[in-house]
């Protein structure tokens, strides 16, 4: 782990005194590898660590406490600040429905979020209403229909349609029906697709979401921080939610696109069943990237 | 990175980050600079094109190692039998397509096996695949056992003297030990229905957008039901996938196919001067 990596730096610094240039830059070179085998982006890792050494160099190697666990420890922090200091709830608008639209790329796990954040509403006792809004993906309509009924929220289609035309349709029928929140599931898209970005765009004109949530694979590496600034120069997105967290990756990409979007991580997916969904916890995350 | 500009460590460093931001592993990327920094202070390199040049040397040299070819394996006797697997979204169902239309073009005849009984709407997906390729899929009954279908799937393939049996599988998390337990027996039925010997090729599905995590991947598919190729998804994105370098490297299995969109035709055998070229652009 890193901090074992950082004790081996440290092995040859005792008694007191601050920590050098030297000393605190061999430290920096095991954190940059740490982050990079993290998946952060390298640009994102290059000012942290600038951060970092700010911070370390001149620090003074404190009573009891190794110059290796004060290294991590200022680490820890930065990164736990930068992935948010606060948890950022779901905001809803002032007039009814409160329209939540999904966007992302190709799998990375959209449909079964929309499923996820319905129930969560559900259970908070709210009345959401899903909106199947992928009409190029065999079988996405349906598979929103089924995530629909194990999550007993009702799911509104329209044939034929454009996603624009169903996205308002579906706001209509959600003030008709009474239902206070619309999930709006979109098609994944590649950020570089021009006609379908427009496409979010004027869905995004039409419907006027509270929330535009970029879903993102918690396993994404280097590219995550030009599909999510792809996104969100498109759209203007007010949070993500971060997918796949069950598996075993690091999830660097967390912190390359909170350092670059700016956005807060509202949540996480952690496995595939409708129950699975968290609130993001910045500290747990911090710890994990650092491995 | 080309011309008779003069070597630098910041033309070192230009080639690093184009390395690390295609999602090579950090420690590959270092190696190779470690090769051409020597090779520079033995005045064997001698402008910016010579190191880019020789930089693209060592990475086809570890992605052809071992004779590696694109040549999928076939059958002494038919069905030729390819098992898809890979862990959630990646595009294993779109790829299964994409190969079928291929094979098909071939003047193949391909049957599918849709053994993803678990997720909503899987057998509706493939179904829909099956009829605008134009190839039969062989389903089983809602959330029936995948190994059953697969069971069934490859009578079918036999009775119907198909060339190929593709069979596409559950999105699964290599760390989910039960869900590895489950691609084990579904390999097994392969394995006893074909008469002992495995799929002609088990092909793991990785999306491009992945970083490191993918060797994590490969490693625990490889160890579950041995992997023969890769199939590299979603490379018509920004991402390059670099990261098949260090799975070519470390676990000796080499890439196959690249999926390139989300149309029948979007799939390529593929090349590796040509992934090496994108890696630098
Ligand atoms: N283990 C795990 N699997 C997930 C999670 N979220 C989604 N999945 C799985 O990931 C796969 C893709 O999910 P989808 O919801 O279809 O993804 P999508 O973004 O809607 O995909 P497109 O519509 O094709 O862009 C499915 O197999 C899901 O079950 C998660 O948090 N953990
Ligand atoms: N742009 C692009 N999209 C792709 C490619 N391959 C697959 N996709 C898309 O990625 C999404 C997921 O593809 P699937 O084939 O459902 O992935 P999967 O691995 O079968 O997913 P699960 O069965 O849920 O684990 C779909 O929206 C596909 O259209 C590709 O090469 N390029
Ligand atoms: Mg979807
Ligand atoms: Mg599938």
């Amino acid at each position: 782990s890193l901090a074992d990596k950082l004790q081996d730096v440290f092995k040859k610094l005792s008694g007191k005194g601050a920590l050098t240039e030297a000393d605190v830059a061999e430290a920096l070179r095991e954190v940059r590898l740490g982050l990079l085998e993290a998946d952060v982006n390298f640009k994102v890792v290059k000012d942290f660590i600038g951060r970092i050494r700010e911070r370390a160099v001149g620090v003074d190697i404190l009573e009891g406490l190794h110059p290796a666990q004060q290294v991590i420890k200022i680490v820890d922090e930065e990164l736990t600040a930068l992935l948010g200091g606060e948890q950022a709830p779901l905001s809803f608008s002032a007039k009814s429905p409160t329209v939540i639209m999904l966007c992302g790329l190709q799998g990375a796990g959209k449909t079964t979020h929309a499923g996820k954040l319905a129930q969560m509403l559900r259970k908070q006792g709210r009345n959401p209403l899903l909106v199947a809004a992928d009409i190029y993906r065999p079988a996405a309509i349906k598979q929103l229909q089924v995530v629909g009924e194990q999550v007993r929220t009702p799911v509104f289609t329209l044939d034929g349609a454009d996603p624009t035309k169903i996205a308002q349709a579906g706001v209509a029928e959600a003030i008709r029906a009474g239902n206070d929140i619309v999930i709006l599931d979109t098609a994944g898209r590649l950020q570089i697709d021009e006609t379908l970005m427009a496409e979010l765009q004027r869905i995004k004109v039409a419907v006027k979401p509270q929330e535009i949530l970029l879903v993102v694979d918690a396993m994404t590496g280097q590219e995550a921080v030009a599909v999510a600034q792809g996104f969100h120069e498109a759209l203007d997105v007010t949070g993500l939610i971060l997918t796949k967290l069950d598996g075993d990756t690091r999830g660097g990409a967390a912190l390359s696109i909170k350092s670059v979007v700016g956005r807060p991580i509202k949540f996480v997916g952690v496995g595939e069943k409708m129950d699975a969904l968290e609130v993001f916890h910045p500290d747990r995350m911090a710890s994990r990237i650092l491995g | 990175f080309t011309g008779r500009g003069k070597i630098d460590e910041e033309l070192l460093e230009e080639l690093e980050e184009a390395l690390i931001g295609a999602d090579l592993n950090i420690h590959t990327t270092m190696r190779a600079l470690d090769e051409l920094r020597a090779m520079v202070a033995d005045k064997r390199l001698k402008d910016a094109t010579d190191v880019t040049d020789h930089l693209k040397r060592f990475l086809w040299d570890t992605l052809m190692a071992g004779g590696a070819s694109p040549v999928l394996s076939v059958a002494p006797s038919a069905p030729t039998v390819y098992l898809i697997v890979g862990v959630n979204g990646v595009g294993k169902t779109t790829s299964v397509a994409k190969l079928a239309y291929k094979l098909q073009r071939e003047g193949k005849r391909v049957v599918l096996a849709a053994a993803d009984t678990f997720r909503a709407a899987a057998v509706e997906q493939l179904a829909l695949w099956g009829e605008r390729v134009g190839v039969e899929v062989v389903k089983g009954r809602d959330g029936a056992d995948p190994a059953a279908v697969v069971f069934d799937a490859i009578q079918a393939a036999k009775a119907r003297k198909a060339d190929y049996l593709l069979i596409d599988t559950a999105g699964r998390l290599h760390n989910k030990s039960h869900l590895m337990e489950e691609l084990k027996k579904i390999n097994r039925v392969v394995m006893r229905e074909l008469g002992g010997r495995s799929a002609d090729e088990t092909l793991l599905v990785l999306d491009a957008t992945t970083g490191q995590n993918a060797v994590n991947q490969a490693r625990e598919f490889k160890s579950a039901v041995s992997i023969t190729g890769l199939i590299l998804a979603k490379l018509d994105g920004t991402a390059r996938g670099g990261i098949v370098i260090t799975i070519k490297d470390e676990l000796n299995v080499p890439i196959k196919l690249i999926g390139t969109g989300e149309k029948p035709g979007d799939m390529e055998y593929f090349d590796a001067q040509t992934f090496i070229d994108a890696l630098f652009e």
